[in-house]
């Protein structure tokens, strides 16, 4: 081999410059077709001579640097649904405490918070991850007029929404309504009760006076220094702890509604559903708590609020770690999420816990039907969300479904403060 | 795995120059009690209405 490149003689030609322009028209002439593309795929104009063709359509992959590209190769709910049936294989009697012993000193976990002290207890890395903790190790922050935090981690950001953007990390901005899906219509489901007026802006204004006649009235009544406002931070009796009145909230609160139904209010309660708008002088607000591997992994109620309905998003399963939260844009409009859409006392309110590929279950506690990242029984969304993926489309939709009103006043399910909700599963 | 709260707060009033205006400080609005890169517990103040 070294005798033959040493002694073959190399003799050197220029190109022909026809070539040359042939090979840099036909480079150019791929771009346009690939602009082409991509631009019927977004729902613009088809190229030219295609107008009576199907637009061709490819799958969509997320814009980023090469280890995102990959990531978006990989079945990432096939890898997510692998991870949790390994993680839910039984560990022997005798690995668990020093293999949970290892994962607690690798990923920060402090075992004194733990509510069993005997961690041969967990038989799996699946059932510790979803440990409980000891009652009292996370008091709530006793200002009720406080935003608690849902769940252990770390604030990745946090702000105003300016014109319904929702900024992810850095300048990096997504939609409100790619994050929540589209704006519900202006009245909630339980308006659409047999019999329930229909109620107007001006209606739903004058509503909110007789209301707070009704709230005063109901005060006056019972003895119980209870406004409007308090109904979602827990009404307080003089000289009782908070939490046992909360503990009878819902008693409460359907002893308005009697009050509500004696002086003929109907159902106005819908007056303060105005989602993604805030009302004059309010603003909507966003934050992002990040939970790392080894944090407590089931979230509660931020304040007290009434969820009304859930938003199940079959998306993908990136990991949603820092790093790729910042290379990575719209990453929490990808990914698989349920939003539970409500209102608190100031109005608006929307919980969103979002999966990643180590966690993709999502655990709603008041809601048996919801299934995340599940194989044997998919949702309606993961069937959408697979047949859009089959002709090769993204799946931006959702499935939805309300939640029963507890009572006329309340339209939804109540949460109070500091209730646990659910949490996030492995796998 | 990510927690994202999207919710509606009051803005408060602006102060006046006379009650001491701090460059867009607001009163009775909404404020924050987290920095970025925070760690937090459940049941700890994100902010305060």
């Amino acid at each position: 081999l070294a005798a033959a490149l040493k002694r073959t003689k190399i003799q050197w030609y220029p190109i022909p410059v026809g070539l040359g322009i042939g090979f840099l028209g036909l480079l150019q002439f791929y771009k346009v077709r690939e602009r082409e593309g991509q631009r019927s795929i977004e729902g613009g104009s088809f190229p030219a001579g295609d107008e009576d063709q199907p637009p061709k359509r490819r799958k969509i992959r997320p814009s980023g640097p090469w280890q995102v590209q990959i990531m978006s190769t990989l079945p990432l709910k096939a890898v997510s649904r692998l991870w949790g049936w390994f993680n839910g294989l039984e560990i022997p009697y005798y690995l668990r405490v020093p293999g949970f012993r290892l994962y607690s000193w690798i990923f920060g976990v402090n075992l004194s918070e733990v509510s069993e002290p005997d961690l041969h207890v967990y038989p799996n890395l699946a059932s510790f991850f979803y440990r409980t903790l000891k009652p009292g190790v996370r008091p709530l922050d006793p200002d009720h007029n406080a935003l608690l935090s849902p769940a252990d981690g770390r604030i990745l950001q946090y702000g105003m929404i300016q014109e319904g953007e929702v900024e992810q990390v850095k300048g990096m901005t997504y939609s409100l309504d790619g994050l929540l899906g589209q704006k519900p219509p202006g009245e909630s489901e339980h308006d659409s009760v047999p019999g329930a007026p229909k109620q107007s802006n001006s209606r739903s204004r004058h509503g909110e006076e007789e209301l707070i006649k009704a709230d005063e009235e109901f005060a006056r009544l019972n003895g119980i220094s209870y406004t409007l406002p308090n109904m979602f931070s827990g009404p307080q009796k003089a000289g009782q702890p908070t939490e046992s009145v909360d503990a009878s909230m819902e008693a409460t609160n359907s002893a308005v509604a009697e009050v509500r139904a004696d002086l003929a209010l109907g159902d106005t309660s819908s007056h303060w559903y105005a989602p993604y708008d805030a009302k004059p002088h309010h603003a909507l607000y966003f934050v992002v708590v990040y939970l790392a591997p080894g944090d407590y992994h089931r979230f509660h109620s931020p304040c007290s609020w009434v969820a009304e309905r859930r938003r199940h998003f079959a998306g993908e399963l990136y990991s949603v770690s820092p790093y790729l939260q910042r290379t990575l844009p719209g990453l929490f409009t990808l990914n698989e999420r349920v939003v539970l859409l409500g209102r608190w006392r100031w109005g608006f309110f929307s919980f969103t816990p979002v999966g990643a590929t180590n966690v993709g279950s999502i655990v709603i506690n008041f809601d048996r039907e919801l299934r995340t990242n599940s194989l044997l029984t998919d949702t309606a969304a993961d069937r959408a969300a697979a047949e859009a993926a089959k002709r090769g489309e993204p799946y931006s939709g959702f499935s939805e479904a309300t939640y029963a009103p507890a009572s006329r006043v309340l339209g939804g399910h109540a949460l109070t403060r500091g209730e646990e909700m659910g949490g996030f599963q492995l796998g | 795995s990510t927690v994202v709260l999207v919710f509606e707060a009051p803005k408060g009033k602006r102060r006046s120059f006379d009650e001491g205006w701090q460059g867009g400080e607001r009163k009775g609005g909404w404020r924050w009690a987290v920095e970025q890169g925070q760690k937090v517990k459940v049941g700890q103040a994100l902010g305060y209405v």
